[in-house]
């Protein structure tokens, strides 16, 4: 299994 | 001028104690309404936010908003000289570059003062949506700690599926497997200690143990812990801070991404 990255769910505000 | 005073100065302690092994530095982010801290780990796949409401301190002021980047090992280094007991006051003076900590203990003369440097940091904030989340589930944060630290040994990562009224912690590795299972208590006898899960859907999704394992460390601040999770998007693990008397202080929320079959 691969980790994700929080950035791919949440974007800069 | 910014002051913040906590007569139960061992909540600042244990808000440290569960952020500092993920994150090593932070701002916290002072206004009116209170202290806040929004930080990821350097690998980017978790994220930290801490909330205290300034009612919960027991005198706060904060003349105009400040952001105040530091080391947070420095901090926690620190924070390791106050005693569990101790009244704890911060200080930053506008335009300041450090932060002054005042420990008072509890009916004796002494006092104690020190002062931790501030920095510049490049703080990236993230927006987090609002979202009603597919299952919601609420359980005691010791029982939470117990079974990320017991599954870590079989293997990397814990597989949580909810189905119905129960869910389920499954890990595997070289030395074989194992798995957890919790069904919702109907007793209401000692609320911290029961186990209470709201399903929308049936989910199944899969995270690194060791970062769970990081976040079990906020388990001091709060008897129970709330997981919610959705359909491929980070799990919520959240504590709320109450000080002695129950009054809400506030809250810690971890987000974690989750891993994917490839």
């Amino acid at each position: 299994m691969s980790q994700r990255t929080l950035t791919s769910f949440f974007k800069p505000t | 001028m910014f002051e913040a005073k906590l007569i139960q100065g061992a909540i600042l302690k244990k808000i440290l104690d569960a952020i500092k092994d993920l994150v090593n530095e932070a701002s916290w982010d002072c206004s009116s309404q209170g202290m806040s801290l929004q930080a990821m780990d350097t690998s980017h796949v978790s994220l930290v936010a801490v909330q205290m409401k300034a009612d919960g301190f027991d005198k706060y002021r904060c003349d105009r908003s400040v952001t105040l980047g530091m080391n947070l090992s420095s901090l926690s280094k620190i924070l390791k000289c106050a005693g569990n007991d101790d009244t704890i006051t911060l200080k930053a003076p506008d335009d300041g570059d450090k932060i002054t900590l005042v420990f008072e203990a509890k009916n004796e003369s002494e006092t104690s003062e020190y002062e931790v440097k501030l920095m510049n940091l490049d703080s990236e904030y993230l927006g987090i949506p609002d979202t009603p989340y597919s299952v919601n589930v609420k359980m005691p944060s010791h029982k939470f700690q117990r079974i990320c630290r017991d599954l870590q040994q079989i293997g990397d990562a814990v597989t949580i599926s909810c189905a119905k009224d129960s869910i389920r912690f499954a890990a595997k590795g070289d030395l074989g497997s194992g798995t957890v299972n919790l069904c919702q208590t109907a007793s209401a006898d000692k609320p911290e200690d029961s186990v209470s899960i709201s399903m929308q859907e049936p989910i199944i999704q899969s995270f690194a143990l060791k970062y769970l394992n990081h976040f079990a460390k906020a388990t001091p601040l709060s008897p129970q812990v709330s997981l919610s999770l959705s359909p491929d998007v980070p799990l919520v693990v959240e504590y709320s801070i109450t000080d002695d008397d129950g009054s809400d202080f506030g809250y810690i929320r971890y987000y974690l991404a989750p891993k994917i079959d490839e």
